[in-house]
């Protein structure tokens, strides 16, 4: 059997609130060292990738590896039940058929059980090698939002760069240009929800994204105060958001190139 | 004129 329970329900809401959007269906595989989900959306352009170790479950029970197949947008609007300081308790059998999802509320005076069909989903899994890349951009999470959603205004691409000065996000389209340049930064007085701007440059980075996919990531920043953009010239970028201290959840992007 | 390109040409299926 699986059972896992998460006392910080509210991070289980804030990531399905994260890829329901990009992705219908995936499997969350479980093992004894935790929960993964690999998933492209439809189109194949992005990937969208969780870990969630074992070690930050109160309780975690997986006799044998198992993937749980589910609707992400049922299972998100179940989710969105969770109070914010309820438990999560996630549970299914072995062939993973039927999913079951407990909430308690902090004092154990309420709770809710929600029943939910597992799907048989074939999903191809990719492999993803470990890469070092030439520039990795740290900044505010909610500052990535915001510039993806300001430059969406002008156009339906942005170009990231990256030199020793610093990180520009630039876009046109048919009503004009747009460019906004970030310097590196530091913390404000190292408070954690006021993160500055780093970036760690092996190599200057020019490429170009889809701001429509970058979007949907910014979808996961409630998750974190910061967010991490990995970059090298040639490959897909990531975007990477911590899920408490017990893992992460990062979107892979691939690039738009020169015809 | 710039192609989006697909996430799966860069990664094999593992």
């Amino acid at each position: 059997m699986f059972e896992a329970r998460l006392p910080q329900g509210d991070l289980l809401k804030k990531i399905l609130e994260a890829v329901k959007d990009l992705v219908t269906d995936a499997n969350f595989d479980c093992s004894s060292t935790g929960i993964s989900l690999q998933a492209m959306d439809s189109s194949h352009v992005s990937l969208v990738s969780l870990l969630m170790r074992a070690d930050g479950f109160d309780h975690f029970r997986c006799d044998r590896n198992i993937s749980i197949g589910l609707n992400l947008l049922a299972m998100s609007k179940v989710v969105r039940c969770v109070g914010n300081n309820d438990a999560v308790t996630m549970k299914a059998d072995d062939n993973g058929d039927l999913v079951t999802l407990m909430f308690e509320s902090q004092d154990g005076s309420k709770v809710s059980d929600w029943q939910l069909r597992g799907l048989d989903i074939d999903s191809e899994r990719l492999g993803i090698p470990s890469t070092d890349y030439s520039s990795v951009v740290t900044m505010p999470s909610a500052e990535f939002a915001r510039i993806c959603r300001d430059l969406s205004v002008i156009g339906d691409t942005v170009v990231i760069t990256t030199t020793k000065e610093g990180v520009t996000f630039a876009s046109k389209g048919e009503l004009g240009t747009g460019k906004i340049a970030l310097r590196q930064s530091a913390a404000i007085d190292d408070d954690a929800d006021s993160p500055g701007v780093s970036i760690e440059l092996q190599e200057p980075v020019s490429q170009s994204f889809a701001l429509r996919y970058l979007s949907f990531f910014t979808k996961a920043t409630p998750l974190a105060p910061t967010v991490t953009i990995s970059m090298s010239n040639g490959v897909p970028l990531v975007v990477e958001y911590p899920v408490g201290d017990m893992g992460h959840i990062r979107f892979y992007l691939a690039p738009k190139v020169e015809d | 004129a710039k192609v989006q390109t697909k996430i799966d040409a860069f990664y094999l299926g593992a």
